[in-house]
């Protein structure tokens, strides 16, 4: 474990936390994607297969369960808390998100460590976590007006991840050997993929104006 | 040998 691991493990951890804060006090989820939700679901629960027949420490496996559980949780509360439903725009979130898995569950069955069925269902939710946050930008382009925890959950979301190229670096450096190529670029296009909204974000808070992604 | 990967990261 590292400072940048460590730091990119509590930065993705309040991302959830500033969501599921949102979603239960005000009871509403605009401008949140479902299908980005969705997707993050099934991205924890492809990854954390292991969970019972892999024990790396107590951090990891309390941290997996709070993955799934929130990741769940939000999903039923956009999908069967009445209020909250009744506040997701579901006209705006129309991204086709089989468009992504297909192709990522393709990818992971021709680039992988392993052709065994846990390991290409790793590989799998590495891909799928790249792109899952695409609904959730469509639908921040088409929402006029973003409100501030949610601007804050996705900025929160992609500084896990480019904390997390941090921490591959200091463990390239500091690990003989440690090279994680399929990790590495996954990582990588996931966080090029929130540069547009880094840059605006910052910019509007620099500005101190609210935040607004061009069409 | 292919890089060992033991999933050692959330």
């Amino acid at each position: 474990m590292n400072v940048f691991r460590l730091a990119g493990d509590m930065t993705h951890l309040s991302s959830i936390l500033v969501l599921l804060l949102k979603i239960h006090t005000i009871k509403s989820c605009a401008g949140i994607s479902l299908k980005t939700q969705e997707l993050y679901a099934l991205v924890f629960i492809t990854r954390y297969l292991d969970i019972f027949d892999r024990f790396t420490s107590i951090y990891n496996f309390l941290m997996k369960l709070i993955f799934l559980g929130s990741s769940l949780s939000i999903v039923w509360y956009m999908r069967r808390h009445k209020a909250v439903h009744r506040s997701y725009d579901k006209d705006q979130d129309t991204f086709r998100y089989q468009f992504i898995v297909l192709p990522c569950l393709l990818l992971a069955l021709v680039i992988n460590h392993k052709l065994t069925f846990k390991e290409v269902m790793w590989t799998f939710s590495l891909y799928l976590e790249a792109v899952a946050i695409l609904p959730q930008l469509v639908l921040l382009q088409r929402t006029r007006n973003i409100d501030n925890l949610t601007g804050q959950y996705v900025f929160l979301l992609g500084a896990y991840r480019a904390l997390y190229l941090l921490n591959w670096v200091y463990r390239y450096f500091t690990e003989p050997g440690f090279v994680r190529w399929i990790t590495w670029i996954a990582g990588l296009v996931q966080t090029l993929l929130y540069a547009d909204f880094f840059y605006y974000y910052i910019l509007s808070w620099k500005n101190n104006v609210k935040l607004e992604l061009p069409a | 040998q292919p890089e060992l990967n033991e999933h050692d990261e959330l």
